[in-house]
């Protein structure tokens, strides 16, 4: 996980997904 | 109650009418990314690979945003989340520079301000790479790929990406299941005299994921070579290739 920390933060903190 | 409640309100499906999910997808699709390549370096290769993995350093954090608006991969725990897009990051990268091109002369169109023809490949070591990506565009420009397919087999890419070691794969199968059953709706609607082109549209995919290994390869030994300067996320996700 360290090691992909990156993409890690991205999928916590981008833009949330429209309420479906 | 709340259980049904929940389960109709996540289930991906339950959204799949009137091919909404196409709808949403192309609602979801990124904003055009700008390649500006620096005006102070020599036009030469370093500059061309320099110029190209910052655009896909910029477009990858707009991928993952995107990857966050199909309907149920948020509902993914994180390291399937993860997994996917690990997996399929470059498919994604390169179905968008794809549709992007159809419309160019046996050009790659990178961004609106980054053209490649098959000279300039050359120059910057890619002309193996430009022409399978070309036989890409061949094939799409030839079947009229529209922007809903498009967006649509992009998700299709994602879902599919055969990433090992997913924890759930049940969801990572209704995600699946939901893409796949959109392009078959929007097929049927628009697409009813011929009843092959969903099928002929999901027979591209191995095109792709051949292409996108060999951009990975290439990319690479590019890094290992350590010449071109490359930022932190395409990095990430070429490793973990």
């Amino acid at each position: 996980k360290e090691k992909h920390k990156i993409l890690h933060r991205l999928l916590q903190n981008s833009t949330s997904p429209v309420d479906l | 109650f709340p259980l049904n409640h929940k389960k109709a309100r996540t289930d991906p499906c339950s959204i799949n009418v009137e091919n909404k999910v196409v709808s949403h997808l192309l609602g979801a699709e990124p904003e055009k990314v700008f390649a500006m390549p620096d005006p102070a370096l020599p036009d030469d290769d370093i500059k061309a690979l320099t110029t190209l993995c910052d655009l896909a350093d910029r477009e990858l954090v707009l991928n993952i945003g995107w990857a966050k608006h199909l309907p149920g991969f948020s509902s993914l725990s994180l390291p399937d989340q993860m997994r996917l897009l690990q997996s399929a990051w470059m498919e994604i990268l390169l179905l968008r520079v794809v549709f992007r091109s159809l419309d160019a002369e046996d050009k790659l169109v990178f961004a609106e301000d980054y053209v490649m023809d098959a000279g300039q490949a050359k120059l910057a070591g890619l002309l193996e790479l430009h022409t399978a990506i070309l036989q890409l565009v061949r094939k799409y420009r030839s079947m009229g790929l529209e922007r809903e397919e498009f967006v649509t087999l992009k998700a299709i890419a994602l879902a599919n990406s055969d990433s090992m070691h997913i924890e759930d794969m049940e969801a990572v199968q209704r995600l699946q299941d939901c893409v796949h059953e959109a392009l078959q709706d929007y097929e049927r609607t628009h697409h009813g005299e011929d009843p092959r082109r969903a099928g002929k549209l999901i027979m591209t995919l191995p095109l792709l994921r051949q292409t996108a290994a060999k951009a990975v390869q290439h990319f690479c030994s590019i890094k290992q070579d350590g010449r071109v300067p490359m930022h932190k996320l395409f990095l990430e996700l070429l490793e973990a290739n």
